[in-house]
């Protein structure tokens, strides 16, 4: 996968971090500082579609065999997650009960052309 | 994107950085309160101590060794049964005892749990933890009821009673799954505990409350799986 960087135009991961300081939210999240909220973003032109390792889908497949029969036929290809893992928190509820929890595909690691 | 056609991300690079920046924070915002079924941040009205946190985790990881070496299982904190990749979210939880009303011979705690988790979530496990603070040598009895709302939430039912002999100052563990599975399928929200020792004791628990030694509830609760419909 290919993180973002200067005025790339192409699929890429484009890091964006949520400092929980920032927004005030330290107080009721113990754990941990912030949350990585990266995002995919960027062009998926059809010679990028489906190219093994990109994205790993069973899109990948299909649109592999209509460029093989009738490019024109392949639908657009999109900039997607490929690769995500859970957001652990540590917090205080609304009765000030503390609970950790871990929320699954809340970071993406990786983006990639469907 | 075709040209008239609007593409999400295309959109969020339009905008100025700032606006680009706003809008990440409250996507952001609302995607963790909503996994964690909150309507809104919580405001912490009496945040627990460092001291009572640590002591309470300490606590929870020196049982769970306890259970898994006399279980047979691996202690490094992995469940041998449990597929990693069911993908179900599951929660622990710790809840602290708030102070209740008491007499020479009896103390009561309660415990409360958010409508939120109570309604999303089921219990698989809930550990009370007592710190001792025993008057002297012999056995002291105490007799610990755990207390719920009955239908109307006017009265208190006894849902369980134990009866135990205490010997020395420290902790003790007793198990209240059943207790709160029942107040969460209930819905209700406040677990009781009452602690009724002889005349000559007093407080069963360490006076004066000391944090780090104060009761607390350790339960451990997994995401109710939306009710599948099997097609055939």
């Amino acid at each position: 996968s290919i993180d973002c960087s200067g005025d790339s135009q192409m699929c890429c991961r484009k890091e964006f971090f949520v400092d929980f300081k920032e927004i005030g939210w330290e107080d009721w999240i113990i754990q941990p500082e912030g949350y990585h909220m990266n995002y995919c973003a960027g062009l998926c032109p059809l010679h990028m579609a489906g190219i093994p390792g990109l994205a790993a889908s069973f899109h990948t497949a299909v649109l592999n065999l209509l460029k093989a029969n009738n490019a024109d036929a392949a639908v657009d290809s999109c900039c997607v997650p490929t690769q995500r893992r859970p957001l652990s928190l540590l917090y205080y509820d609304r009765d000030s009960n503390i609970v950790k929890t871990d929320i699954p595909d809340m970071i993406v690691d990786a983006c990639g052309c469907t | 994107a075709p040209k008239g056609v609007w593409c999400p991300a295309c959109g969020l690079a339009a905008l100025a950085p700032t606006t680009q920046r706003d809008v990440l924070i409250a996507l952001a915002k609302q995607s963790i309160l909503s996994k964690l079924h909150l309507p809104d941040r919580p405001n912490i009205t009496q945040p627990t101590s460092r001291g009572a946190l640590l002591t309470a985790l300490r606590r929870m990881r020196a049982q769970r060794t306890d259970m898994a070496i006399s279980q047979g299982m691996p202690h490094d904190g992995s469940i041998p049964n449990w597929h990693p990749g069911m993908g179900v979210q599951e929660y622990e939880i710790l809840s602290f005892a708030e102070s209740g009303s008491s007499t020479s011979r009896s103390v009561r705690l309660h415990f409360r749990f958010t409508g939120e988790l109570a309604g999303s979530t089921e219990i698989l496990q809930a550990t009370l933890y007592l710190f001792w603070a025993v008057p002297g040598p012999g056995t002291h009895p105490v007799t610990v009821r755990l207390l719920q709302p009955d239908l109307t939430g006017l009265n208190r039912t006894v849902a369980s009673e134990t009866r135990l002999e205490v010997q020395r100052a420290g902790w003790a563990t007793l198990d209240v799954g059943r207790a709160v599975q029942s107040l969460f399928s209930q819905g209700s929200q406040r677990l009781t505990v009452e602690l009724e020792v002889a005349e000559d004791w007093g407080s069963p628990l360490l006076a004066g409350h000391s944090d780090s030694h104060w009761p607390f509830v350790a339960a451990q609760a997994r995401a109710r799986m939306p009710h599948r419909v099997q097609r055939r």
